[in-house]
């Protein structure tokens, strides 16, 4: 199961934290403020009323356990750079820190943060793309009609090719892309795996265990095959 | 060329200047601190230091020949819905606004908002996703080396049958879904256009000139393909 630790429980942190708490995932949450952790006392035990950029509470939360770590204190700038920079000392395996601007990003990055997130330029530039012209993920994904998902191959198909399983005859769906595990032999002789994805799938192409396969359809023709 | 207008400048409003800015359309901007309007100077013109909850202003620039407008002022609930009513009364034709919480978002769509957005919300739920399990947006749309797009059909493509365009064998890209426009009688015996997408096309359907087409591809094979 996934450790997530998120500290700071603004706008960002307290969405992130209620998205989270739906999937199958350990949640451990920290803000200074004890009405914010309060807020989100009812859909998580694990929270700290603390303030992040104390080295030694840190250390003691022994947050290097946690498979992502989750910065979201926004407007105190000094604040998300350093609790980067002592968590980056403390060998947190991944950091994703909020930024405010693109100048903050920069200096995330370079303190520790593996990775940044804007997201007012983000949906900023979002928005702006679709107010100009059709933007595909808009029409495909946000339509009321259809749907875009990821979704490991059903048994009732194993071992049957593209056009054998009748995906698109039968099914109504159009297989965008088909993502497969591929092993490999690593360096001390043990097998590993590395993710391949097929933009271009042929019809001969075999669906495998373990495959997931990109689809596109009527939201109603998705559903009928996800309860397969 | 499009007309939009936003009002306020935080830090979603001005980096959807910003983004806009590079898109062809015609940007207005209003925001109430001389200093957030001198900080876009350099990329837009027309900006107006201004208190946009004042009724007498909004009419004066004549707001509803925008196509559209984007209300991004933040921390003031009071202010962004009652500039919501204001432009609703004055018969904007689309109204996007910024929310800071749910409660907002159905406030400002009760008073006449046509959309909100959330964007920290949208982005937490986005990572949260990711967090927790490959998500295709995050593979296909953002990963590094594939992009999905629409695009008109190429002239050289004109009346050709999906098969015989060779997009698939020859330019290496997969059709996900055709948007055609459709013409239809209106009730005043004119011809109107709607939008028409499928999802499933086949390989016999027709390509033909006003048709867009939803590609995906590696980022070089799209590029070669935009520059048919
Ligand atoms: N040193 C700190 N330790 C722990 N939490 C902190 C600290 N400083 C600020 N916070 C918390 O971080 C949270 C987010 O900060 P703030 O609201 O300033 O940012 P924001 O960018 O406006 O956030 P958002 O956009 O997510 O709403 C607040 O709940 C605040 O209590
Ligand atoms: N009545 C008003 N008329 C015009 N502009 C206003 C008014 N009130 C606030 N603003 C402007 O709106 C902008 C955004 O407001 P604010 O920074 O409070 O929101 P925010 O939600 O934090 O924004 P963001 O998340 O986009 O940074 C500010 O630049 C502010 O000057």
């Amino acid at each position: 199961k996934k450790q997530i630790a998120v500290i700071g429980l603004g706008k960002f942190g307290s969405n992130l934290v209620k998205s989270l708490s739906k999937e199958n995932c350990d949640i451990l949450a920290i803000d200074i403020s004890e009405e914010k952790v309060k807020d989100v006392s009812d859909i998580i035990n694990n929270i700290i009323v603390a303030d992040a950029t104390d080295e030694k509470i840190l250390e003691k939360l022994n947050l290097k356990s946690m498979d992502d770590i989750i910065i979201s204190i926004g407007n105190n700038l000094e604040a998300s750079i350093l609790i980067t920079m002592i968590l980056k000392n403390l060998g947190a395996k991944k950091l994703i820190v909020k930024a405010n601007s693109i100048l903050h990003a920069k200096i995330l990055l370079k303190v520790g943060a593996d990775k940044t997130i804007f997201p007012e330029k983000d949906e900023a530039e979002k928005l702006a793309k679709s107010l100009i012209s059709s933007n595909i993920l808009e029409t495909i994904t946000f339509s009321e009609n259809y749907s875009l998902i990821d979704i490991k191959v059903p048994k009732l198909l194993y071992n049957k090719s593209i056009l054998d399983s009748q995906i698109r005859n039968k099914y109504k769906l159009n297989i965008v892309a088909i993502k497969k595990k591929i092993p490999f032999l690593t360096e001390n002789g043990e097998t590993d795996f590395k993710e391949d994805i097929n933009i271009l799938p042929s019809s001969s192409d075999i669906l495998e265990e373990g495959d997931s396969i990109f689809i596109i359809g009527y939201k109603d023709d998705i559903i009928k095959f996800k309860n397969l």
